[in-house]
């Protein structure tokens, strides 16, 4: 564990948090892609399996359930006990463009041809591309409440703190895992565009960010 | 290993 590794842990819960936090306290999970999260919590059930087969340690598998825990909460939140505040006629990503490569790409670039390892990938791959359905809603609607834009900026900086991780990692353990860094760096760039508006924007007090 | 390492990651 290093320092940027943990740093990237914590701002992934925090994005979490922030999201669930103001969809429970606004009763309303307007401009939120139900889409995105319904991805993200098919992240977290294929990538920790691994709860079942290997033990790393107590902070690994707490995490890992309360991600689990916390993804699910937000689906809950969005398609049933809010429901009626959903924006569905904006969230209209068509995700099987997204699900059908990222199938095909995880059971031909794996570590291994079994099944724990391919949904491993396919965790991996669909990690990366799973925020374009909110991406997307935002630029289709063209504007997105500020505390959405702070959900956004830490699941982008966790993203950009696992590549220092994994520069660290590189450097003092020599490792590289081709897999999870290739599609770390290509999620990454999704992000770049919108940091600069959240900074441009967002951060000289503008209750919303209003794209150009 | 290499895989401990992959698991490890959250």
């Amino acid at each position: 564990m290093n320092v940027f590794r943990l740093a990237g842990d914590v701002s992934h819960l925090v994005a979490i948090i922030i999201l669930l936090v103001k969809i429970w306290r606004s009763k309303s999970c307007a401009g939120i892609s139900g889409k995105s999260q319904v991805l993200f919590a098919l992240v977290f059930t294929t990538r920790y399996l691994d709860l079942f087969t290997v033990f790393i340690s107590a902070y690994n598998t707490i995490m890992k359930v309360v991600f689990l825990a916390m993804s699910y909460a937000t689906v809950y939140l969005i398609y049933m006990r809010f429901r009626n505040m959903y924006d569905s006629e904006n969230d209209t990503f068509r995700v099987e463009f997204l699900l059908v490569p990222v199938i095909g790409l995880s059971f031909l670039e794996n570590y291994a041809f079994t099944p724990l390892e391919i949904l491993w990938t396919f965790s991996i791959f669909l990690e990366a591309v799973a925020i374009m359905p909110q991406l997307f809603m935002i630029t289709k609607t063209g504007e997105a409440e500020s505390i959405t834009t702070h959900y956004l900026f830490f699941l982008g900086l966790y993203r950009a703190l696992y590549i220092a991780n994994w520069v660290w990692r590189y450097h003092t353990e020599e490792f590289f895992d081709q897999i999870a860094v290739v599609s770390g760096v290509v999620q990454t760039i999704f992000y770049c565009d919108f940091f600069y508006l959240y900074v441009t924007r967002v951060l000289r007090g503008k209750a919303k960010m209003i794209l150009p | 290993s290499q895989e401990l390492v992959r698991h490890d990651e959250l």
